[in-house]
């Protein structure tokens, strides 16, 4: 969605 | 092999009902420590989290490390099938196909048996940071979703700011704008009531209502939910599942960006 972030650019890959 | 009984059918049932609209197929960690589930939605926005420790359960036994691969809506039809009061087991063998389901009348004259079909499921895992939140808020859980829910009929988004005045939602849409500032509030008949703020440092963080209105489907599972809020961090909402420590849902949710 349009402005939204992502939660993987928060958190990382184990 | 896994084993694990757990007293009130109500909590497994309640957990998926909370997170099945969010989630769709989603892998139940099990290892000697109890049983987990991590998952995101499909457009990666939210994570949910959910521990049901060892202890949680009696007997709890899991020889290895075992991943059921579940579909919730699949799930969902065979918890149907128990009542809130039921005592549910949990059994599956430690390379297994199908979970076995048993749920007993709390008076054992009734017990009902199924087998549900397992999937593989190649899912990622995040590592979640360990957080010092700027801003902890633990609130009746019906009041959160009555702000999200009330809200959610003006705007698609709420913007959730903590200062030492309290914590205001703010949000603004075509037909005018609206706001609930919550302060700390000690009811010393009824602690279920209280509103208790731990403010460390100001924030302010725009979300999607349509997720935290989803979130909310969690409230029946416990009288109290923690807010936790860090800028530029995912807002973290937490409910309680058991009286004891460590087993919880959790669910994540990644801030709006670029206002």
């Amino acid at each position: 969605p349009k402005g939204q972030g992502s939660i993987m650019s928060f958190f990382n890959k184990k | 092999m896994l084993e694990a009984r757990l007293d009130q059918a109500e909590i497994l049932k309640k957990v998926v009902d909370a997170i099945k609209d969010l989630v769709q197929d989603c892998n139940f960690d099990c290892n000697d420590s109890g049983i987990a589930l991590q998952a995101m939605d499909n457009s990666h926005v939210a994570l949910v989290s959910m521990n049901l420790q060892a202890d949680s359960f009696a007997p709890y036994r899991c020889d290895r490390n075992i991943a059921l691969g579940v579909n919730l809506t699949s799930l969902t039809k065979v918890l149907r099938a128990a009542q809130n009061t039921d005592i549910l087991t949990l059994r599956a063998l430690d390379a297994p196909d199908s979970l076995n389901l048993v749920f007993e009348s709390q008076d054992k004259d009734r017990i009902s048996e199924y087998d549900l079909k397992l999937m593989d499921i190649d899912q990622e895992h995040l590592g979640i940071p360990e957080t010092e939140y700027a801003a902890t808020i633990k609130m009746p859980s019906v009041e959160f979703r009555r702000i999200c829910t009330d809200l959610m009929a003006l705007s698609e988004s709420v913007t959730i700011e903590a200062s030492k005045d309290g914590i205001k939602f703010t949000c603004s849409g075509d037909i005018g704008n609206g706001s609930v500032t919550l302060r700390q509030h000690t009811n010393v008949e009824n602690e279920k009531e209280n509103i208790e703020i731990e403010l460390s440092e100001p924030v302010a963080l725009t979300f999607s209502l349509k997720y935290l209105v989803n979130f909310c489907k969690a409230a029946g599972l416990s009288n109290t939910v923690t807010i936790c809020l860090s800028n530029e961090v995912p807002l973290l909402v937490s409910y309680a599942l058991t009286s004891k420590a460590g087993s919880n849902l959790r669910f994540y949710l990644a801030p709006k960006i670029g206002d």
